[in-house]
């Protein structure tokens, strides 16, 4: 049996809204240390990596190790019928093709369960290496989510350079171009509202601003993003899911034909 | 003419 208990059922919906849009069906791995899912973009140059670790759970429960293939699409309709401080359990009973989905109100007056089928998906885990990425720029995620729907007005790809005062982010495409900077911040009251910037190497490095923006959709999940990247290396987004885990964004850059 | 690679080649998949 597997059984998880979130508290704040909200912080799973949105951890399925944030992956939904890039990942329309999934394999989830259950153990006894939390929750995994690896999955690309039916495009493959996009890749989804996200943990959740039992410890986060209010209660967590996994006898056995289990791969359930669920379909985000629904999962994601189920979710919106939960009140935003109702508690979440999910619970899969041994010997069942379902997920059950119990949503309680916060005031114990309201009972809600929904049952999902399981799905049979073809997975594999591939491996990503460990990067020793040359730049890391952690910045505000709705800073990041407001610049990658303005730059998607401009053209198809953004190009981010890095520096160690500041980050660029351009774009260009037929109606004109523009770009933002961003100067690493000297004096932040809040530790949120900080762009910072680990640089050991400058980059500059263009992707497509399409993906990027599918990427934004975890931004509720975190007040900051980190932007890990490389020349020649597949950009890694992160954001932190809490003290529980992380939802992780792998897109390989453009390169010049 | 920028082209978008698939993951794949970063990562020695193939």
């Amino acid at each position: 049996m597997f059984e998880a208990r979130l508290a704040q059922g909200s912080i799973f919906a949105k951890v399925i809204e944030g992956l939904r849009e890039l990942v329309t069906e999934a394999t989830w791995e259950c153990s006894g240390n939390g929750i995994t899912l690896q999955a690309m973009d039916s495009s493959h140059v996009a890749l989804v990596s996200l943990v959740l670790r039992s410890d986060g759970f209010e209660t967590y429960r996994c006898d056995r190790n289990m791969s359930l293939g669920i379909s985000l699409t629904s999962m994601s309709k189920v979710l919106k019928m939960m009140g935003k401080d109702d508690t979440l359990t999910i619970r899969v009973n041994d010997d069942s093709d379902a997920i059950v989905l119990s949503m309680e109100s916060q005031n114990q007056e309201e009972f809600a369960e929904y049952e999902l089928r399981l799905m049979d998906l073809d997975s594999e885990h591939l491996g990503i290496p460990d990067t020793d990425y040359s730049c890391v720029v952690k910045m505000p995620s709705t800073k990041f989510s407001r610049i990658c729907r303005d730059m998607a007005i401009l053209g198809d790809s953004v190009t981010i350079c890095s520096t160690k005062d500041g980050v660029k982010f351009g774009a260009k495409g037929d109606v004109g171009q523009g770009s933002i900077r961003l100067n690493q911040s000297t004096n932040v009251d809040k530790e949120e509202d900080a762009v910072s910037i680990e640089l050991r190497e400058a980059v500059a490095l263009t992707f497509a601003v399409r993906y990027l923006n599918m990427f934004c959709k975890a931004a509720p999940l975190s007040n900051q993003v980190n932007l890990s990247m490389s020349e020649d290396t597949p950009l890694m987004c992160e954001f932190k899911v809490g003290d529980m885990g992380h939802i992780r964004f792998y897109l390989a850059p453009k390169i010049e034909d | 003419q920028l082209i978008q690679c698939k993951l794949a080649i970063y990562y020695d998949w193939l």
